[in-house]
């Protein structure tokens, strides 16, 4: 079953 | 100061529904270049990111930056005592906790005022890089919103697949399973309803209908949709506001574990 990703690894917090 | 006032009041409604059901709370951004907005849904899985631009405006004056912090509840709510024809302005002192909303009816016989409570908000913004995708994907708005809405009947997830030969998006569940193909289609009359495909990578990903059911809530601010797309990146579901801007909605993809 695929997991949900989270944003946050894909994008800085600038 | 800051002041915009916008003829096609009807625009910020359609925003404002476009945005309210992905976030509660979210900080408008403005500057003398315009308004926007970036904001994460509670679970961090979604993005909306909404620029407005001053020369979409017929009036627009901004003296210094505002970060108005706003509850998207009570925006809808304030904004839904708008008509659809009414020419709206917003309205904010530079140090005041207020946002002013006047509604002007198109013969000027009703003007409507309402003032909103503004709140304090701390907000994280990201910074989303800039990108070239695998597959970008233009097609027309409701046609994406109905294949949501039919697949999300199937399963809570959807896999899309672009090849050069078309998109394809895939849902299986308890019931069954689910398959709708769109194919290129540049000969439509209107350019709302062709299907144009730029890839320079096949991508498949999978994701979770229930976002995108909330994206396709801008379905009317646009009679078509892009979708851009790479492996392993988040998906981008872009939606114009006239000439004077977008939404974008980013959502992680699902991953196998």
């Amino acid at each position: 079953v695929p997991k949900q990703n989270d944003l946050l690894n894909y994008f800085q917090v600038s | 100061m800051f002041e915009a006032r916008l003829v096609q009041g009807s625009l910020l409604k359609k925003v404002q529904e476009a945005l309210k059901d992905i976030v509660q709370e979210a900080s408008w951004d403005c500057t003398s270049s315009g308004l926007s907005l970036q904001a994460m849904d509670g679970s961090h899985v979604s993005l909306v990111q909404l620029t407005l631009r001053a020369d979409g405006f017929e009036k627009y004056r901004c003296d210094r930056n505002l970060a108005m912090g706003i509850n998207m509840g009570s925006m809808s709510k304030i904004l839904k005592c708008a008509g659809n024809d009414d020419v709206i302005t917003l309205k904010a002192e530079d140090t005041s906790d207020r946002l002013e909303l006047m509604f002007e009816s198109p013969k000027g016989e009703k003007i409507s005022n309402y003032e909103m409570k503004l709140m304090d908000l701390d907000c994280e913004q990201l910074g989303i890089p800039d990108q070239e995708y695998s597959c970008s994907i233009k097609m027309p708005s409701h046609e994406f919103a109905r294949i949501c809405r039919d697949l999300s009947q199937i399963g809570e997830c959807v896999v899309i697949t672009c090849t050069k030969d078309g998109v394809q998006f895939s849902a299986k569940g308890d019931m069954g399973s689910g398959t709708v193909k769109m194919s290129q289609n540049l000969g439509a009359e209107k350019e709302d309803d062709q299907v144009t495909i730029e890839m320079t990578e096949p991508v498949q990903l999978t994701f979770a209908i229930k976002y995108l059911n909330m994206f396709t809530k801008a379905t009317s601010l646009s009679g078509s949709v892009c979708l851009s797309m790479s492996n392993d990146v988040p998906l981008v579901v872009e939606y114009k506001v006239e000439d004077m801007g977008h939404i974008k909605y980013f959502l992680a993809p699902k991953i196998e574990d």
